[in-house]
C-alpha cells in the first residue's frame, strides 16, 4: 500500500493550484523514494517535473511502485475542502482505482476523508539530463511573478538576456515596448531577497510569456525562484518546496522560422 | 517565430 502524511497540508493545496491550469492530468509515480510527477501541457511545449522526497513527509510508506493517474482539476476540488492548517494523508491500496485523502484539523477535532477516482494515463516519460547552464539566476519569486505579469500586459513573448550587466527581460506589443533589468544584488540581508546571477557565458532566449506567467502560480510555494538558461535549450523555472522537494517547469524557446 | 515540442529536447527516459 501507499501512505503519505504531510503536516503542512497547505503545501499540497498550493502545489495543485500551481499545476492545475498547466496540466490537465498526469501520473503521480510513487516509490519508496518519494512521489514524482512528469507532465506536459496540452500543447506539449512545456513540461512540469515534480519530485517530493520520502523524508520530506512526516510519514511515508510505499510497498510497491505505482502510477496513480490524477485529474488535477478534480484533485483541486477535493483539496479545496481541506483547511489551510490541516494535516493531509494520502492513501491507496496496491493497484487501487482511487486515492483517499484524509484531512485532520490541527487540534484533531475534525477529520474528513475523500476518495478521488484515479485515471489510467499513458504518459511518455522524458529523460532530462543534468547539465551545466550558461546562466543561473536566483531571484525573489515575487519579483519574477511581477516581471512576467507586467510584461504579459505589454507583449506575447519575452527576450531574456543574461550578461555580466544583469538579467534583462524585454518585450514589445501594440502599446509599445518594455524592458526590466535586474542586477546582481546580494545587499539584502535575507538570502530570499537577493538576486544572484551565476553567469558562465552570456545568453539570450525568447519565450512565450503566457507560460512563464503560468509558472508564477507556484510563487506561494517558495520565496526564491531559480531560472536556468542555455542557448537553444528550454528554460528551467525551479521552485524549491522547503525540505519536501522541488517543482521545475521547462519551456521550449521560441526560435526564428 | 516557432516553438518545437518539449520532447524534441529531451530523449525518452
Amino acid at each position: 500500500m501507499f501512505e503519505a502524511r504531510i503536516t503542512q497540508g497547505a503545501v499540497l493545496k498550493k502545489l495543485v493550484e500551481a499545476l492545475k491550469e498547466l496540466v490537465t492530468e498526469g501520473n503521480f509515480d510513487v516509490s519508496s523514494t518519494g512521489l514524482q510527477l512528469q507532465a506536459m501541457d496540452s500543447s506539449h511545449v512545456c513540461l512540469v517535473s515534480l519530485a517530493l522526497r520520502e523524508d520530506g513527509f512526516e510519514h511515508f510508506r510505499c510497498d510497491r511502485n505505482m502510477a496513480m493517474g490524477i485529474h488535477f482539476q478534480n484533485l483541486s476540488k477535493i483539496l479545496k475542502c481541506a483547511g489551510n492548517e490541516d494535516t493531509i494523508t494520502l492513501k491507496a491500496e496496491d493497484n487501487a482505482d482511487q486515492l483517499t485523502l484524509m484531512f485532520e484539523s490541527s487540534n484533531q477535532d475534525r477529520i474528513s476523508d475523500f476518495d478521488l477516482k484515479l485515471m489510467s494515463i499513458e504518459s511518455e516519460h522524458l529523460g532530462i539530463p543534468d547539465q551545466e547552464y550558461s546562466a543561473e539566476i536566483k531571484m525573489p519569486s515575487s519579483e519574477y511573478q511581477r516581471i512576467v505579469r507586467d510584461l504579459t500586459s505589454i507583449g506575447d513573448t519575452v527576450l531574456i538576456s543574461a550578461t555580466k550587466e544583469g538579467i534583462k527581460f524585454s518585450t514589445s506589443g501594440d502599446v509599445g515596448t518594455a524592458n526590466v533589468t535586474l542586477r546582481h544584488n546580494t545587499t539584502p540581508e535575507k538570502p530570499e531577497e537577493q538576486t544572484i546571477i551565476d553567469l558562465k557565458e552570456p545568453v539570450a532566449l525568447t519565450f512565450a510569456l503566457r507560460y512563464l506567467n503560468n509558472f508564477a502560480k507556484a510563487t506561494p510555494l517558495a520565496p526564491v525562484v531559480k531560472l536556468s538558461l542555455t542557448k537553444d535549450l528550454p528554460i528551467v523555472v525551479e521552485y524549491q518546496i522547503g525540505e519536501l522537494g522541488a517543482v521545475k517547469f521547462y519551456l521550449a524557446p521560441k526560435i526564428d522560422d | 517565430m516557432k516553438q518545437r515540442p518539449i520532447s524534441a529536447f529531451f530523449g525518452a527516459g
